[in-house]
This record gives C-alpha cells, structure tokens and sequence, in this order.
C-alpha cells in the first residue's frame, strides 16, 4: 500500500511538551557527549560547545524529520551533526552551477541498446 | 541489462577517500570516473590525485564564462574533463597528494599517470544511465545532498526531495532490491561512491531508490556524464 503521505509530525498541543521538552535536553546532551568521543571532536571553550550542543540538538530533529520523510534509510547522528545545514553545503558539498543548463556544452552520449 | 551490477566486484573503483572541509566533490567524482575509465582502457586500477584539479584547474563552463573550477569553492565534473584533456591527464595520488585546501599548482606532465580521450553527459534516461555504467565504468554524477547530512544507511528514497544539484559523485553500479532496516521495502537502488570518508553511509557508500515509479530522485539522474580513457601499454 503506499504509504501516507501526509502525517502527523507535529505533538498535541497538550502540557506534556514541557516534559517532552525537558527529556529531549538530557537525551541531546547524552547522545551528544557520545558524538564527541565517536569523533573525537574538542571545542575552543565551554561557550563554542554550548552552541554546538545547540546545533546537534536542531539536527536531532531533523535527523527525526528525514526520518519519517525518508523510511526507507535510517537516519541519525552523523559526523556533521554539529554543522548547521549551511555550514555543512558550504564546507562538504561543491557541486557549482549544478543542474542540465551546464552541461549544455558537452557532447551527448550515443544511445546505447538496452533491450537482450 | 543486467539485474544487478557493481563495478566495486570487478576491481575499477578505488578506496574512499575524504574531502574535508572543502568544497572539492567535483574533483573526486572527475577522478573516480576517471580510475575506472582507465581500469577499463589498460587493466590497471590507478589511485589519481584530486589535487592537482584543486590546485591547477581553473576551467570555465563554455556556455556559462562566470561558471569556472575553484578549488574548494566548487567546480563541475565537465569542466573537469575539458581542463585534463586540455592539460594532458591527470597524475596519481601519490606523486600530487591531497591537502584538503588550494595551493600553487604544482602539475608535472612527466608524471601524468591517466589521459582523457573524450567524455559526454547521458540522458536523464535510467536504462541509458545503467548502459552507459555498464559500458563505461562508473559515471561521474551530480546530486541534491540535503539528506545526506543525517544518512546512516539503507536506501535513501525520500518523499520529497529538491532536484537542484549541490554535490558530485560517482556512480558505481545498481541493486534490483534492497532491503530497507524500515517497512522492510524492497527499493531497487543506485550505489553510489561519496567522497567523506568510510564512517559516512554505508562505509563511505550511499543507495537511492531508482526505476519506473521514482524517476530522477533527488535530481540524480539529471547530471550523469561518461568518460573514456586513452589505451596505454
């Protein structure tokens, strides 16, 4: 069956979000103490950790988010979850100009038999 | 065609490598194309340097002149090709190692270890692309990278995902079927070869979906293009 489209991603608007909230403090801070020794990452001092820990957090969920847009892979904590999502296109991607327009000066590969 | 194909199993591509924090893809899909191209052309799998393209390759895009390669700042695999016919080849990674950053070239054309004979781009067609793979080696290809940032492993086949093109790889063969560690889906898939390193993906390896109902996810087919490697004893 195809899968819905259109889901649910967004909690009831009932008091537990404190709750929620909180827990998902002490669960970014764990899973980022984890993140740190995995990588072996170090910052210059205690107020550049505190915004990574911030941007970790972000990417946590987002990492839920592509989760439930992307169920067929499995999305997580990665080496660039402490990398704002424009930090990491700037620093690890590079692809210029992208999209066919470029390639308009380049030959076009003879069609190959696909068929037998 | 067949089902299934991996150029991994038939020795043509090299080791994963690791770009760091520079925007210099572009040169690791050219020159993974590249090592396969002349895999195919003389039997020998050559590990070819990216850095000599950082350094030395400064090539503009004939129908857009603002468009140029630029080392970390980013550059495209076409471009790439032109400058290495223009310059003569490409040398190995061992005699022009990566640094990871843009240095003064330093291009010796007595140490040129692959040379490009011609290249093209191949329709946005899938059985023209997996043809194309299985005719030529793997494919230098561009792709939209936005979940790639959170990618662990499985095949990647995102509901809705951007078709423009930020980030160059390499296309190294296809799977019939794979199954997915959610909803156990079976998603026929592109294998693809990324350029951070092996504890990224799956070792280094990232899958998309393919075929008839997923047409171009991500824009992956969109920016597919070939290159063939001259013969040498």
């Amino acid at each position: 069956e195809e899968d819905a489209l259109i889901e649910q991603v967004v909690g009831g608007g009932d008091g537990d979000g404190d709750d929620r909230e909180l827990g998902e403090l002490l669960d970014a801070e764990a899973h980022f103490a984890s993140f740190e020794r995995r990588f072996g990452r170090t910052y210059r001092d205690a107020g550049e950790r505190a915004y990574r820990l911030s941007v970790f957090r972000d990417n946590l969920r987002r990492a839920r988010r592509h989760q439930r847009l992307d169920p067929t892979a499995a999305h997580g904590v990665t080496k660039f979850s402490d990398l704002t999502p424009a930090e990491f296109r700037e620093r690890y991607l590079g692809l210029r100009g992208g999209g066919r327009t470029s390639l308009a000066s380049t030959a076009e590969a003879p069609i190959l038999p696909t068929d037998g | 065609l067949p089902a299934d194909f991996d150029w991994r199993e038939h020795g043509a591509v090299g080791p994963v490598k690791d770009q760091g924090s520079c925007g210099s893809c572009w040169s690791f899909s050219t020159s993974g194309a590249l090592e396969g191209a002349h895999y195919l052309a003389t039997g020998k799998l050559e590990v070819l340097s990216e850095q000599q393209m950082v350094d030395c390759d400064h090539e503009c895009d004939p129908s857009e002149s603002r468009a140029c390669d630029s080392g970390c700042n980013g550059g495209l695999m076409t471009t790439a090709f032109s400058y290495l016919m223009k310059s003569g080849g490409l040398q190995s990674e061992k005699d022009y190692p990566y640094a990871g950053r843009e240095n003064a070239c330093k291009f010796d054309k007595s140490k040129i270890v692959a040379q490009v004979k011609n290249f093209s781009v191949v329709s946005a067609n899938e059985d023209q692309i997996a043809a194309n793979l299985v005719k030529h080696g793997p494919l230098a290809i561009g792709i939209n990278a936005v979940f790639m940032q959170t990618y662990i492993g499985g095949v990647s086949c995102p509901y809705i995902c951007g078709k423009h093109l930020d980030h160059g790889v390499l296309l190294v063969g296809y799977g019939s079927a794979g199954y997915a560690p959610i909803r156990f889906k079976e998603k026929p898939y592109w294998i693809i070869k990324n350029s951070w390193g092996e504890n990224w993906g799956e070792n280094g390896y990232y899958k998309i979906c393919r075929g008839p109902h997923v047409q171009n996810k991500c824009g992956v087919d969109s920016m597919v293009s070939t290159v063939t490697a001259i013969h040498t004893s």
